[in-house]
């Protein structure tokens, strides 16, 4: 997966992502494609959750899974997930779950309840940073502020780093795609760099949905992974979503 | 991280998404908070019910690949089950009311929604 959230020189934040999702479980030698990404093409679906016929909050999901991967509450924040590795994984929150220890929350519920019942960007934050969980994750979330922009990189347990927008640094926009971002990727998954390449030769002053769309559908932060990819702006209150191919040759993932 | 033609310069006019990356637009549902949980996704997955069947039966052939004698897919069905009553509402009966209404067991239907803590496996 690839989430970035930038803000552009009137100090508006846009969020995009890009889900890649199906890795190792069947590759398909014919199509030359991931068996189950396949499968889950035709399961995105956007969904508008509604209380007194209001506008709760408004998400992608893959049509049966109840949690949430990406969200936006409008005008208040938007939310994107991407998967975490690590040897204290999910696995073991699971047979702690087993073994009736259940005081962490499985991800996407988490997501899910901060979308609905969170109603600020700090909120959010604080409820995505301190809430133990099953599993580690990258959580990137975009406020409705200028600056309000950060990647949370969690463990089981803890909030391990918040890297913020900081436009005095010059950083206009946070990116993650699946490592921890004060390490190298991984060298034959480096996303990151192909991505921030392009961020960085649109510029600030030139970042809009339509550039990060651009970038979004760029090999290999587009891959043979992606299934869709979705588009959010906060002041908005917007979220569009497309369902992705890459066309041979393409990465992998 | 530049092994053309697997990866390209930063393309450009890709938006409004046209042309072979973009496979299609996707639907809009709503999902009414009001009823109760097990009501809430029946309008989605009547719509999208082939679709789902058909990806679980995809993890299903994945499953049986690595232990063709089926016994990882009936602890599947045996063990989550059991599992479901331990998730937090309201999620444990929007899991159920998507059992019930696409037919698919439950818990196949919960392995799908608990799969990013499986797969960190």
């Amino acid at each position: 997966c690839t989430s970035v959230v930038a803000q552009d020189e009137k100090g508006k934040l846009l969020h995009g992502r890009n889900l890649d999702f199906g890795l190792f479980l069947g590759w398909d030698v014919k199509n030359k494609s991931w068996a189950i990404s396949e499968k889950l093409k035709p399961l995105v679906v956007n969904l508008n959750f509604k209380r007194n016929n209001q506008t709760v909050f408004k998400s992608t999901n893959f049509a049966g899974y109840v949690g949430m991967l990406t969200g936006i509450k409008p005008h208040i924040f938007t939310l994107t997930m991407n998967e975490r590795f690590s040897l204290d994984g999910g696995y073991i929150g699971i047979l702690e779950w087993i073994l009736g220890q259940r005081d962490g929350m499985w991800m996407s519920f988490l997501t899910r309840s901060v979308l609905e019942n969170a109603n600020s960007y700090d909120e959010a934050k604080s409820l995505l940073a301190q809430t133990k969980m099953l599993a580690p994750a990258y959580f990137i979330l975009g406020g409705n502020q200028t600056g309000q922009g950060c990647i949370i990189t969690r463990s089981r347990e803890l909030s391990i780093d918040v890297l913020e927008i900081d436009v005095k640094l010059g950083r206009w926009y946070v990116l993650e795609t699946n490592y921890d971002h004060w390490k190298e990727p991984f060298f034959l998954d480096d996303r990151r760099t192909p991505a921030m390449k392009c961020l960085n030769q649109t510029t600030q002053a030139n970042i809009s949905v339509k550039t990060l769309y651009d970038v979004l559908s760029t090999k290999p932060v587009l891959n043979k992974l992606t299934t869709y990819t979705t588009l959010m702006q906060v002041s908005e209150g917007t979220l569009e979503s497309y369902i992705r191919d890459c066309p041979n040759p393409c990465m992998p993932w | 991280q530049f092994v053309p033609p697997y990866t390209e310069d930063c393309r450009t006019d890709m938006y409004p998404p046209n042309g072979p990356t973009f496979k299609g637009p996707v639907k809009w549902y709503t999902i009414d908070l009001d009823l109760p949980p097990s009501k809430r996704w029946t309008a989605v997955i009547s719509d999208k019910k082939n679709d789902l069947v058909d990806m679980i039966q995809a993890i299903r052939d994945l499953a049986d690949a690595f232990v063709p004698s089926g016994r990882l897919i009936e602890l599947v069905d045996i063990a989550l089950p059991l599992m479901v009553d331990t998730l937090p509402n309201p999620f444990r009966e929007e899991i159920k009311g998507i059992a019930a209404v696409s037919g698919v067991p439950l818990g196949e239907v919960v392995l799908f929604n608990i799969f990013y803590e499986v797969f960190t496996v």
